[in-house]
């Protein structure tokens, strides 16, 4: 999981059995007594693998919804709430957004998440037993055996490794950001990538990259940005690794501006 | 499938501040500097995930933000 804090907002991404939505009552009120007020919330997740373990307020999306609707205060008027549909049940994007007024910038999200890693890669999330190295030191190994320094090779990378496997990793590129997640146990095998970036951007590098990384059998590609610009360059950088689109749909979000959600899945399924 | 393991898929939160004095506004967008949610102390933060059940594992940043890695 991964925390950023900006001058002007606040990232967070949790994965397990978090309760994430419990964490904005506490932000609007820290943030108040800095002098700050709540101009936008956007809010995404995919299928659970395990719904069934999730807790309040994250059993169903709609309690999610309400939930946020609760704790937002009223001038926050553009909300929407959509779920995203793929050509599968267990693929499918929610996304709830609001704002104070509509006002997009220029960069855009993109969060890829990966099921059904390739097992070689897999393992290479689990540490030895009794390694003795620290979480960072054992972390800064897999960032080095997996070759993920070089999805984003200016960034400076903080990462992590969890006992006895799991990986974490923040990259600092500047003022941009991009996070990676992974749980490599068989059978439930997942990695997730995020990064912004803006006009101009090499997007289909770093996806290839991703992509090799992990080598998953599944993975979905969600972008947010103002325009339809970047999503185009998703599916022409995954398809030539044996990747296929299965499914693409876009809604319009007032607050956030395009998402577009592909999924896509290699050619042996 | 497992029947039970840890759930990879996350849930991200993104939220947007700005100030209350039209300045702090104009700062907080183009970045020059402020710290504005930066200034949140270690200890709000802390608050902040133990309603969420994370912790910080792991810490750095630079001139323009703060990135923490957490538990789960």
């Amino acid at each position: 999981s991964s925390l950023f804090v900006y001058p002007g907002k606040i990232i967070i991404k949790t994965c397990g059995t978090t309760q994430l939505l419990k964490s904005v009552r506490p932000l609007i009120h820290h943030a108040r007594h800095l002098g700050l007020s709540l101009s936008s919330v956007r809010y995404t997740r995919g299928n659970f693998i395990f719904p069934e373990s999730q807790p309040f307020p994250h059993t169903s999306f709609k309690e999610e919804v309400v939930y946020l609707e609760d704790s937002l205060p009223k001038g926050l008027r553009f909300r929407k709430a959509s779920v995203m549909p793929s050509k599968t049940l267990t693929h499918s994007w929610h996304v709830f957004t609001a704002s104070t007024d509509i006002d997009l910038g220029d960069v855009f999200t993109i969060e890829i998440c990966m099921t059904e890693l390739d097992k070689a890669s897999a393992g290479k999330f689990f540490r030895r037993p009794a390694d003795g190295k620290s979480g960072d030191s054992a972390g800064k190994d897999m960032t080095e055996a997996t070759g993920i320094g070089s999805i984003s090779p200016s960034a400076l990378i903080c990462d992590f490794a969890f006992d006895p496997c799991g990986y974490s990793m923040n990259g600092i590129d500047g003022d941009r950001y991009s996070t990676i997640h992974v749980t490599p146990e068989d059978g439930y095998s997942y990695a997730s990538f995020e990064t912004v970036g803006s006009r101009g951007d090499d997007v289909a590098r770093v996806l290839k990259k991703v992509a090799q990384v992990f080598r998953p059998a599944t993975m979905s590609v969600s972008t947010t940005s103002a325009g339809r610009e970047v999503w185009g360059r998703v599916a022409s950088a995954l398809e030539p690794l044996g990747l296929k689109r299965r499914s693409c749909a876009v809604d319009e979000f007032p607050a956030a501006g395009t998402v577009v959600y592909q999924t896509f899945s290699n050619r042996r399924k | 499938m497992a029947v039970s393991g840890f759930e990879g898929f996350e849930k991200r939160l993104e939220l947007h501040f700005f100030g209350d004095d039209p300045t702090v506004m104009d700062q907080l967008d183009g970045h020059k500097g402020l710290l504005g949610l930066r200034l949140l102390d270690f200890d709000s933060l802390q608050q902040v995930l133990h309603a969420v059940q994370c912790t910080v594992v792991s810490a750095v940043g630079n001139h323009y933000f703060d990135s923490y890695v957490l538990s789960e």
